[in-house]
């Protein structure tokens, strides 16, 4: 039980925060028990899910600096099965006021270990930066998935996520293997984003998913609404992407 | 002369390296001497003005090292009056190098002194975090222009950005104002992109340049070509709205 997942990439906007909450909730509606933890200072997978500035009393800068256990920060959301561990601004700062602790990377595995069990797939969006937050999320993690947008410097990036994904299995996390690679905002009028797909599919073979996720405006509207895209336009292209990429992960596993 | 602008916004994949970019090749064409600083350990717009990785052996890391005085690390590009001061990924160590030195921040600011005056602009292009590189960059910019996707989560980060500008203002750079705001990859099919573009005027005015940048697949196709959109196909409707952006930065100035 309980696969942690880390959904992490360097660059910018490729879509992190859009696949770990909308993968997150497909396996929800597929039955499993899972749990999103947003481990970005700008809090927008916590937003993308429909909790408020207001609701986010304790998040998991508290739970960093031991101040609760994460239990105690844990959220349900809108959807069955499916809870969130909120993140602040506030969560910035860890990386400058943990900067002494020798350990300061593996304060986020320690904190999940006691409630990793309760479900079958935790799944941990990061900011976009290699710092002190997602090495904590990738030394927690069994595998790490990449969203990679269908362009030149989002290729041009992977190089970077990998190097620091192979630090961190020499390092603290042996066990750590990467997942898979998540094309997205492919856009087939668009002669970049066939040769993108191509060129990552040569480099990475196997590693990247069958499913790619389209550039689709409904994807980008559900945010606003506090709901991930199979909730906001269940018939979308989007939503339907993220059905496939959901059953495909699954089946890849053999379920978590 | 040599106002330096350092292009920021830790909400990533906004737009920061192409308007940087962009602008800074629109302004040069106009026939100002413009420096193009890449303060982001990604390298992008070192990439996207065609230098290699090879060509990047002294770079902005041997400079906020203090191995070497910036001007030694500046290099031409294929644009006549624009140069480059390029990044390597070794910058992202920097964050862990400095942490002892209290005067970490000051670093860009005391390294580009001896050069600004050489050129009528220096832009600084930031990566997609507000930690000790951005911190550097804002510390040592007379504004700060600020990319803004026409996207929600674009929206809620604004005032991450904002505040931070406050933070630093208040601190170490009491000149620091804000350039602008930019708004990027508008797409006029798109709800969405109306409904982001107006409240960001209702809530920041006439600080929102007049120019918005379309979403227009040339521009990101120019960077595999490590051109910027103005030589890679300057009739495009990217190339035309950075040359606006670039007279209404100069009108808004009164030139630099
Ligand atoms: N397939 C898609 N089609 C259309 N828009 C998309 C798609 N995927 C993501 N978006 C939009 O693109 C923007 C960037 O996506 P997102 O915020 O998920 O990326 P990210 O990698 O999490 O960004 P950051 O690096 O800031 O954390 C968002 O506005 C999102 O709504
Ligand atoms: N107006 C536009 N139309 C179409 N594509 C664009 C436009 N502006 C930028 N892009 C593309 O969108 C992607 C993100 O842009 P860019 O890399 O400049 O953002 P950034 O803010 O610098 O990202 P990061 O946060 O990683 O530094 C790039 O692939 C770029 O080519
Ligand atoms: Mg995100
Ligand atoms: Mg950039």
């Amino acid at each position: 039980p309980g696969r942690l997942v880390a959904v992490a990439n360097q660059k910018g906007g490729v879509g992190k925060t859009t696949t770990a909450v909308n993968l997150a909730a497909a396996v929800a509606e597929a039955g499993r028990e899972v749990l999103l933890v947003d481990v970005d200072p700008q809090g927008n997978a916590t937003t993308h899910l429909g909790l408020g500035h207001a609701k986010r009393r304790v998040s998991l800068y508290d739970v960093l600096l031991g101040r609760v256990p994460a239990a105690n920060a844990v959220q349900p959301t809108e959807i069955a099965n499916l809870a969130v561990l909120p993140s602040v601004v506030d969560l910035s700062a860890v990386e400058v006021e943990l900067a002494q602790d020798a350990e300061r990377n593996l304060r986020l595995r320690n904190a999940l270990e006691p409630l990793r069990a309760a479900y079958d797939l935790v799944l941990v969006d990061c900011p976009p930066s290699l710092g002190v937050l997602t090495v904590n999320a990738l030394a927690a993690a069994d595998g790490v998935l990449i969203p990679l947008q269908c362009e030149f410097f989002a290729l041009e990036g992977l190089s970077m996520i990998l190097r620091t994904v192979d630090r961190v299995r020499r390092g603290s996390n042996p066990k750590l293997k990467i997942e898979g690679i998540v094309l997205t905002m492919y856009d087939r009028r668009n002669n970049l984003s066939d040769q993108v797909a191509a060129d990552v599919r040569g480099f990475m073979g196997a590693r990247v998913f069958e499913t790619v996720i389209p550039r689709n405006v409904r994807i980008s509207e559900a945010p606003s609404y506090g709901q991930p895209v199979g909730r906001y336009d269940v018939q979308c292209a989007g939503a339907i992407a993220y059905a496939h990429l959901a059953r495909e992960y699954l089946g890849r596993l053999g379920g978590p």
